[in-house]
């Protein structure tokens, strides 16, 4: 049972944490303090993992992008990535048509891209809107704002407010998108749409323990209080992995195999 | 007396707030609620303001650069930047060789640049290398931490070791550059070889105040703690405002006057 996660970003947004908070486990690259060389072009890097979740053995592998928007001329730099997620497609293909496929294809397609927003707490930067706008054409996109601890409550409402506009105006069609939900399920549509308002989730990524009071805590402790990443009054971290790892876990392979994937395989066989 | 301090950074970073918490008034342009847009080019808002500091009247203005470095490409972004302060030397250099030149001439030349660094964690960005890199010959240039409260203690400090050595390494000489010190002055001296190992100052900012106990502190609230800004536990916003204000007022104005315009003029008047 796969999953394959992809992480896009600018450097130093917390992208590798917080990985390593939602699948507690080392599964990305780097560790924080080994030196950060900013690579001269974007790479792809993709390390795979098997974790357990709630009983399920899942295989898991996360796609991190180092090197994407770190540079002085970012012109074109969401075409490694939308190369990456297409190649995934083109392999399935492969297999799907050769006469001696196996059984059970397997599916490295990406599933899901979490995209991290900067907490500027004014508005989308033109490089996101350029990348996001071409990435949900062909993959599932959910958007988070970045270190939002770096927000007050006020600013952090204000900014969310000011994204889904610039998405709505912008026409990015974010993950879920209602569009491709099924309409026969009251309940599930229902409870995506109320997802759909609180997105893009505000989250805190940490892999350290901090104690508060009598618990330990995962967080992170500064000089004036200790941010707690699975306390729902400080983040919405919480928010974010269950709806990837649980409520959504299965439509976002479902979107991805249905929608995106067989919008892949049509144009391909077509020309 | 005038006192000319230019803010360079991206958008969010917190530089009109800066601004305004240091010299305690609304100079900057915007309040934060206002509806931000992006430029799609470099602008230069320049405000000025009488206020009072320590009984000296000082007329400050404040140079604001909204737009720089918020575009996709961002080459030459440093332009506009070079061209105003460049352009402040070449008036008072045409008052200066006027005949009937005023007894005081007016000085509207930068005579600090403020540079602000995102909090990532890891180095600096290849766009604030190139940037300072070109500032540095032209301006007094005092680079920043921007938004400090968004990392610990132990990532502060190790990014400011990053910075440091990024700085050597590109042989970007930030103010107070001891090349240009009054050997004469032994105190002085060592006074400004202690002030080089702290930069960049890790600062914040904030125009609200908030009670903690019986007192009311300048700082930003969140739902872990308030992050006080004049607390030398929390940031290194005193330093900054002590260096600018006090400490290294004189001689700002003087490294501007005898080394950056001298050099502008004879660049200028031999050719
Ligand atoms: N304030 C804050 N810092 C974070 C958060 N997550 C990670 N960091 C820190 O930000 C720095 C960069 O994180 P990293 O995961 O390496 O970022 P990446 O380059 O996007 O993979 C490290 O010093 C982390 O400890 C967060 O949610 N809030
Ligand atoms: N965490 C944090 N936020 C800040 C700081 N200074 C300003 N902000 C917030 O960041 C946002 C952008 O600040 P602003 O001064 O408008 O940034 P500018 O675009 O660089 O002028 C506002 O919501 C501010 O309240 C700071 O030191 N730390």
């Amino acid at each position: 049972f796969e999953f394959n996660v992809m992480v896009v970003g600018s450097a130093g947004l917390g992208k590798s944490t917080l990985v390593n908070t939602i699948f507690k486990s080392k599964v990305s690259r780097r560790q924080p303090e080994e030196d950060y060389h900013t690579p001269s072009t974007v790479e792809i890097k993709t390390i795979s993992h098997v974790i357990e979740e709630k009983g399920i053995l899942l295989k898991l592998s996360v796609t991190d992008t180092p090197g994407f928007g770190d540079q002085v001329d970012n012109t074109n730099c969401w075409q490694p990535i939308m190369r990456h997620v297409n190649e995934q497609y083109e392999k399935y293909l492969n297999e799907e048509i050769s006469i001696k496929r196996r059984k059970r294809i397997p599916d490295t397609r990406v599933h899901c891209c979490i995209y991290f927003i900067p907490p500027s707490g004014h508005s989308l930067r033109l490089v996101d809107i350029e990348v996001m706008k071409r990435l949900v054409e062909i993959v599932n996109v959910i958007p988070v704002i970045a270190k939002s601890d770096s927000l007050t409550l006020e600013e952090r409402e204000r900014f969310k407010a000011t994204i889904q506009q610039q998405l709505i105006e912008h026409n990015i069609r974010v993950y879920p998108d209602l569009e491709n939900l099924d309409v026969d399920d009251e309940t599930e549509r229902q409870r995506n749409l109320k997802l759909k308002e609180r997105l893009p989730f505000a989250i805190v990524g940490s892999s350290t323990t901090h104690q508060v009071g009598s618990k330990a805590v995962l967080g992170r402790k500064a000089g004036w209080g200790v941010i707690e990443v699975e306390n729902d009054a400080h983040c919405e971290f919480n928010h974010l992995r269950n709806m990837i790892i649980r409520t959504n876990l299965q439509d976002l392979k479902e979107v991805t195999a249905q929608v995106h994937y067989e919008l892949y395989r049509h144009r391909r066989l077509e020309t």
